[in-house]
């Protein structure tokens, strides 16, 4: 029979380990903010 | 020795960015001779090319939005409102090419286009909102005729002339309504005179020019309805022309 696993004791094991140091990726450089709206 | 890391290349977002753009908007406010102030919306990009020590090639492509400021107003551009998006906004994409020289930024060439946001979008979110409309429509020529013409039968001096129309807007619901804004001068007529013969008015000359702004509405249905409002800035002592040089601007 299927077992419903919880959903957080799944997503912590399916949550991929990440190396130590890890330093996520800066925001690309551009386009930058907007000031007002975007049209 | 190892090479020296390349530079990580500029951010729109990092102040040497931000001083750069703000430099070519003042430029590109500073050589426009129609329509309104642009303020700075958005760093689209930002490519530095370097030519040697102290000496980069920048280009910038800019995001503009147009302001309520006319382009002959005194108003500082920082005091100059963005005109909102249910105002039937207007945004200006602009290429502009700086050399940065010893710390010292000048503009070699800027290229720009401007146009309205698209009616579908305005009416998405404000259904009612009036639109711009052509300034050659027949609607607008004749409020800003009616408009002018109720100000001077007004007003004891001087006689102002048309200079531009800068934008119109026409509602059909819930009222028939047309909005214009246009710019004026003064001239050397007083309204008495100019009712003789307005034809020998003639515009001030530029070291005592008066320019000046009207806005107007003009109600056509229900009924018939005109509201005018006529701003002189002042004679302002005009900016020193910048030396004439190689730098390309359309």
């Amino acid at each position: 029979p299927m077992a419903k696993r919880a959903v957080a004791e799944a997503a912590q094991h399916d949550k991929v380990p990440r190396p130590v140091g890890f330093v996520p990726p800066p925001p690309p450089p551009c386009p930058g903010k907007i000031r007002h709206f975007s049209i | 020795a190892p090479a020296a890391p390349p530079l990580s290349p500029l951010g729109c977002d990092d102040p040497e960015s931000e001083a750069a753009a703000q430099f070519a908007v003042n430029y590109i406010n500073g050589h426009s001779h129609h329509g309104y102030k642009f303020a700075l919306n958005r760093i689209d990009n930002v490519r530095v090319v370097s030519q040697g020590l102290n000496n980069d090639i920048m280009y910038l492509e800019l995001d503009l939005l147009e302001t309520t400021c006319h382009i002959l107003s005194p108003t500082p551009l920082a005091n100059c409102t963005v005109r909102s998006f249910t105002q039937h906004a207007v945004e200006g994409d602009c290429d502009v090419k700086l050399q940065k020289l010893d710390g010292k930024l000048s503009v070699l060439a800027s290229k720009c286009h401007s146009h309205a946001d698209s009616s579908e979008d305005l009416l998405h979110v404000c259904p009612d909102c009036p639109l711009l409309a052509s300034l050659n429509d027949t609607e607008v020529l004749a409020t800003v005729t009616a408009a002018l013409n109720d100000h001077n039968s007004k007003a004891a001096h001087p006689y102002l002339q048309l200079l531009e129309i800068g934008r119109a807007r026409i509602q059909h619901h819930p009222v028939h309504s047309v909005s214009v804004e246009f710019a004026v001068a003064a001239t050397n007529c007083s309204a008495a005179e100019a009712k003789g013969n307005a034809g020998a008015c003639q515009l001030l000359p530029e070291d005592q020019s008066n320019f000046g702004f009207c806005t107007a509405s003009r109600l056509l249905r229900p009924s018939e309805d005109l509201s005018v409002d006529c701003q002189l800035y002042g004679h302002q002592v005009p900016a020193p022309s910048p030396p004439r040089s190689s730098q390309d601007t359309s």
